[in-house]
């Protein structure tokens, strides 16, 4: 469902390259639980991002569900990706006017005019994450592990065959880390497919394979 | 160095309370390295931004070096945290615009007219953390954990008595995270007062002591 050959990203900043991806070839299949480690600064988010259709590789090929992404226009990308791919991003991205029910019905109003039925799927995403009692409130009023929550309910309201979760739980306690890795088992049952970044073993070992990287290159 | 007594915070919003602290006492003393853990919304962060001097109490004492805070003006606190406090922020609060290296300067530009000795202090501070290389990186150009580096260096770079972390390694990878604590042991040493929030245990048993909150209080 994932297949990367050789991608290779380099930025360029006032003539300063950083070639953050040095040749990932990857192969993911439908309903994979998949965990990647790897050092600070390895590569993993720019890696996350090409996957999730949010960046575009220098070099190589990227192909989703058979597709390759690369050709498609940003509308295009825009509708697969809130088809398909639920993002939790490692620095969460919520909108900060926004309460957290809106901030989770977010994928919906794509796809979804039912204002009554996104109401619904957006409060069942948020009780399954225990913060029913913070639904209206903006993430300047939440806790860091609150808002983290908020990011990982959005990511799975619109039911996407594919989960990215980058750093999932880097602001959660131990029991609420636990909470969250049984959601996504229990999603995983269901046949979604999870590619998740952590830094934390016992979290990884949660996923059936984990692959590690370091300066770009899987390991 | 740092006193609590009888704390609580409620925020209030559109008449629905939260009472994030109900009754902290604590006393921390100068040299001390304390460990804070407990579950997400358990209210570590608020503890942290009162003790940081960034928040005020709804009710109870908090004294500071034997002095009671909550009495001191804008400008006065500002001066203390500026001098006392370096403070590693859950969601690092990076300026945007700015270079690693500007975000570092910054608590120096308070108490510290020399260019020269401010830009060599905040070269030292990033290259303990292993970002001299990114040092010309805005937070956008940078990984999550070299943006959490470039907080820790910041709340370093003025000497500071007291070190206030709120989830220091969150999003670094082991080996990181190890050579973080190995600085933080090494300050501490040095007679620096650390007071770190952490959800890892084995990262919590750095502190000498290790502090638990559930429910707005210390059990
Ligand atoms: N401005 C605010 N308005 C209303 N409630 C708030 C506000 N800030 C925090 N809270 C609530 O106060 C409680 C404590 O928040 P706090 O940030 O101290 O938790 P925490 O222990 O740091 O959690 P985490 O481990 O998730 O970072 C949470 O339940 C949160 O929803
Ligand atoms: N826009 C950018 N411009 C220049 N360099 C960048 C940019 N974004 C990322 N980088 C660099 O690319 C490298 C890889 O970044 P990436 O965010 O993928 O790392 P990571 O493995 O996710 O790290 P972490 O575990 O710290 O989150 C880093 O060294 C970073 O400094
Ligand atoms: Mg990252
Ligand atoms: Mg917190």
């Amino acid at each position: 469902i994932i297949e990367a050959i050789d991608l290779h990203k380099t930025y360029s900043n006032n003539n300063v390259k950083v070639h953050a991806l040095r040749g990932i070839n990857l192969k993911i299949n439908e309903g994979d639980f998949v965990s990647i480690m790897g050092s600070s600064g390895s590569g993993k988010s720019t890696l996350m991002n090409i996957i999730g259709c949010l960046d575009i590789q220098s070099s190589g090929e990227f192909l989703l569900d058979g597709m390759n992404i690369q050709n498609l226009n940003e509308d295009k990308k825009a509708l697969i990706r809130s088809k398909k791919i639920g993002f939790v991003f490692q620095s969460f991205n919520l909108l900060s006017r926004t309460t957290a029910i809106e901030n989770v019905e977010l994928p919906l109003l794509y796809s979804n005019s039912d204002g009554k039925l996104r109401k619904e799927l957006s409060e069942n995403a948020l009780s399954l994450v225990g913060l029913s009692d913070r639904k209206d409130h903006q993430p300047t009023q939440l806790s860091g592990g609150q808002q983290q929550r908020v990011a990982i309910a959005r990511a799975m309201v619109n039911d996407p065959s594919i989960i990215l979760a980058d750093e999932p739980t880097g602001n959660l306690d131990s029991k609420t880390s636990l909470e969250i890795m049984g959601i996504f088992k229990g999603l995983n049952s269901q046949g979604k497919t999870i590619v998740m970044i952590t830094h934390e073993r016992d979290i990884a070992e949660f996923g059936s394979e984990i692959i590690e990287m370091k300066d770009g290159r899987i390991i």
